[in-house]
């Protein structure tokens, strides 16, 4: 099974 | 003061009412150069950063840069409202910090529409990302593709699945899925120059073969802003989410980046 990475995996918040 | 004006139907209105499947608020920058904006899907999954250069618009102005939250669907509803050959306008005063000021004005000067928006909170929009020239040299393969062939490729693949799996090596660059009532594979042999040709796929960049597991529902969305514009640019890395990105004159761009499915 697959599972959605989420973007702040990759970008961190300002 | 910020203040630009547009005709009705300009790319930046297109452009809004295309990221509406995706975005509620976003974090707009404004500055001398242009216009700038960044938001984020309610799933957390695609990051969308557009930058529009000032020269794209009928007129211009940005004092002091600034920074604002706008609920865009809420600015699509009202810029619905102008009428064929209005010109636009959007302005925000320093006196008011709280609100924009859109403005329509007919052809012909005899009517004119205010309307106020409220600005809202979207600072948790802004994510702290490198310089793009950075970015791009990490992505293992970069490719171009016509965006109406790259929109046709996620519908005709949606039939099947959610989940598109991109394919690139030296040879093929490859759209594929696999459902309960059956499989889809869309290869495309690609061209390989610095010049892509506006009607072909063209490999630009190669640092090795690399695969990206997506769900359709947001390359389908990515697909829609990307038919406003000629050609599409794709990037796949296996450490940075997927870029999808369409040119906006010579320094302006839209970016959206896709995070991918991963197996557990």
């Amino acid at each position: 099974p697959c599972i959605q990475k989420r973007i702040i995996h990759y970008f961190s918040k300002k | 003061m910020f203040e630009l004006t547009m005709a009705k139907g300009s790319i930046l209105q297109g452009v809004l009412e295309a990221i509406l499947d995706l975005v509620n608020v976003a974090n707009v920058d404004c500055s001398s150069k242009g216009f700038s904006l960044q938001a984020l899907d309610t799933e957390h999954v695609v990051f969308l950063s557009l930058f529009f250069p000032s020269e794209v618009f009928r007129s211009y102005r940005c004092d002091e840069d600034c920074s604002m939250g706008i609920a865009i669907a809420d600015m699509v509803d009202l810029l619905r409202a102008s009428n064929d050959g209005d010109i636009i306008t959007i302005k925000v005063t320093d006196q008011n910090f709280e609100d924009i000021t859109i403005t329509f004005e007919s052809p012909d000067k005899t009517k004119t529409t205010d309307m106020d928006l409220q600005l809202v909170d979207a600072r948790s929009h802004r994510l702290k990302i490198s310089e793009w020239h950075d970015m791009e040299s990490e992505y293992q393969a970069i490719f171009c593709m016509p965006s109406a062939q790259f929109m046709l490729n996620c519908k005709s693949l949606s039939v099947i699945d959610d989940d598109v799996v991109i394919r690139v090596n030296e040879e093929v660059i490859s759209f594929s899925t696999k459902g309960k009532s059956g499989c889809v594979n869309i290869s495309h042999v690609p061209n390989k120059t610095d010049n892509p040709e506006k009607a072909s796929v063209t490999l630009t960049h190669m640092r090795g073969p690399v695969s990206l597991t997506l769900n359709l529902r947001y390359m389908k969305s990515c697909a829609k802003v990307s038919t406003l514009f000629d050609q599409v640019k794709i990037g796949l890395s296996t450490k940075l989410p997927l870029m999808v990105e369409c040119k906006i004159a010579e320094k302006g761009y839209i970016r959206y980046f896709v995070a991918p499915k991963i197996t557990e």
